[in-house]
């Protein structure tokens, strides 16, 4: 079959079974078309001899050229549990993800695996995930601040002054501490992150969320070594987790409790007993 | 206290602005990750004291896992059968989440601190991860339960006789390698 169909009483999932990329997410009576895809910044390499001409690195994300989208077909594996269902996503060699739905719970898992970014080609790279649909956002999307208020950001523009966009992705990524969503007059697409991490919407439409980078020079912004991971020979991988939630406009957006989930989950401790355990009261 | 101290004052350091921001040498990093480590395994005496007084577990190992992120833990890799999982809810309010315990391919039946058994159910750690350098290969599922925590709660995981297929829930679809 062309599609496979995930679903539980509350989320329903489409994958595109040629292409191994999600399609569309149903949830809180919407529907919409919703890819995901990786993407690769290449770093830029400078000298730094002046500002112009400094390198991305720890403190500064600087591509050069526009994105490469990882558009090889995605190999899936579909675990169809009761309660949880799960697509194991196989992108490439040093990218995979699952894809994970539980059942009574009204969003959908990310779980992303990156790593270790292959530098055998002298490049540095920012690896992201760009999630796109077809919503009209007309330029604004919305980031927290530090967990706390939801600011509006408008793309190619500053609140109080006319910026130079000449690097125009860099110049539109924002911190994310907690969420980024995007919304036109029906719905909005919300993204929860376990993690800081750097987040745009470049497109009407596109979220995106830098997940690990790997670069080879120093941007000379005072670490003064590169952000190589060369201690550990080969890289590092990461993992990490993303939730997504698709629902109506309604108000600012807000899933602060939720997102408190994501970074503080249940500390498990673990004990041998036959016996039942209680708490005293 | 002592422990206690040591992981406050280990924490304290992850606040200066390179620590947050992942801006320092790499050597640093280093020497957080070997101060964290250190600190945290020091204060699970303290957090082993308290909850063998805070539950009817006098002599509970309640041991922490700290490579779960890669569906690794010791504790259960060799069986899960008769293992306890304390769970502490760090959040000022009530919780529901599902727990992901690493686990064998086994029939397992979850019981809370009534006895009444909460559905639980096996499934696959990813490839990718199983394939991942230096982690041991003995793991290779997660028994999955959902729970819901005030601030402590206690799930009795036991094993019972007949083993569970999976496979059969499995559906593949592999990429045409050129």
């Amino acid at each position: 079959q062309d599609e496979l169909t995930v679903e539980t009483s509350l989320v329903k999932l489409t994958f595109d079974t040629t292409t191994g990329g999600l399609k569309t997410v149903e949830m809180n009576g919407l529907t919409e078309n919703i890819q995901q895809t990786f993407g690769i910044y290449k770093g830029y390499r400078g000298n730094n001899g002046e500002s112009k001409n400094r390198s991305s690195g720890a403190y500064v994300f600087r591509p050069s050229g526009d994105i490469e989208i990882v558009n090889n077909k995605v190999e899936l594996s579909f675990y169809n549990g009761t309660k949880v269902k799960e697509v194991h996503q196989h992108v490439n060699e040093w990218i995979s993800q699952v894809i994970r739905i539980y059942e009574d719970v009204n969003r959908v898992e990310f779980e992303w695996l990156v790593g270790p970014i292959p530098t055998d080609d002298d490049v540095g790279k920012e690896i992201i995930t760009r999630f796109s649909s077809n919503i009209s956002s007309k330029g604004k999307f919305y980031t927290d601040s530090n967990g706390r208020e939801i600011l509006e950001r408008e793309r190619n523009q500053r609140e109080h002054f006319t910026p130079d966009m000449s690097e125009a992705i860099s110049g539109n990524y924002y911190p994310v501490t907690g969420q980024i969503s995007l919304q036109d007059d029906e719905k909005r697409i919300t993204l929860l992150n376990d993690r800081a991490q750097g987040g745009s919407s470049l497109k009407d439409g596109e979220l995106e969320l830098m997940l690990h980078r790997r670069l080879l020079n120093d941007d000379a912004f005072g670490v003064g070594e590169a952000l190589n991971e060369i201690q550990y020979g080969t890289g590092l991988i990461a993992r990490g987790k993303i939730y997504l939630i698709l629902d109506a406009v309604a108000g600012k957006p807000n899933q602060r409790l939720l997102q408190h989930q994501l970074d503080q989950h249940f500390w498990k401790f673990f004990s041998k007993s036959n016996g039942v355990a209680s708490v005293n009261k | 206290s002592e422990d206690l101290d040591n992981l406050s004052q280990a924490m304290g350091i992850m606040q200066h602005h390179d620590a947050v921001t992942g801006t320092e040498k790499q050597a640093v990093a280093s020497d957080y990750d070997r101060m964290l480590f250190k600190a945290i395994v020091g204060a699970e005496n303290s957090a082993r004291d308290a909850l063998r007084s805070l539950t009817n577990l006098t002599s509970g190992e309640f041991k922490s896992c700290l490579e779960l992120n890669i569906s690794v833990c010791t504790f259960t890799q060799d069986t899960a059968n008769n293992v306890i999982v304390t769970l502490v809810n760090p959040l000022a309010h009530s919780s529901t989440q599902y727990v992901r315990v690493p686990a064998k391919n086994e029939n397992y039946i979850v019981t809370d601190e009534k006895g009444r058994e909460v559905f639980s159910e096996v499934i696959p750690v990813p490839w990718l991860v199983l394939a991942l350098e230096h982690r041991s290969n003995d793991t290779q599922h997660e028994l999955v339960f959902k729970a819901s925590v005030d601030k402590i709660a206690n799930f009795l995981i036991r094993v019972l006789p007949t083993p569970k297929n999976i496979a059969e829930d499995q559906v593949y679809f592999p990429a045409e390698r050129s």
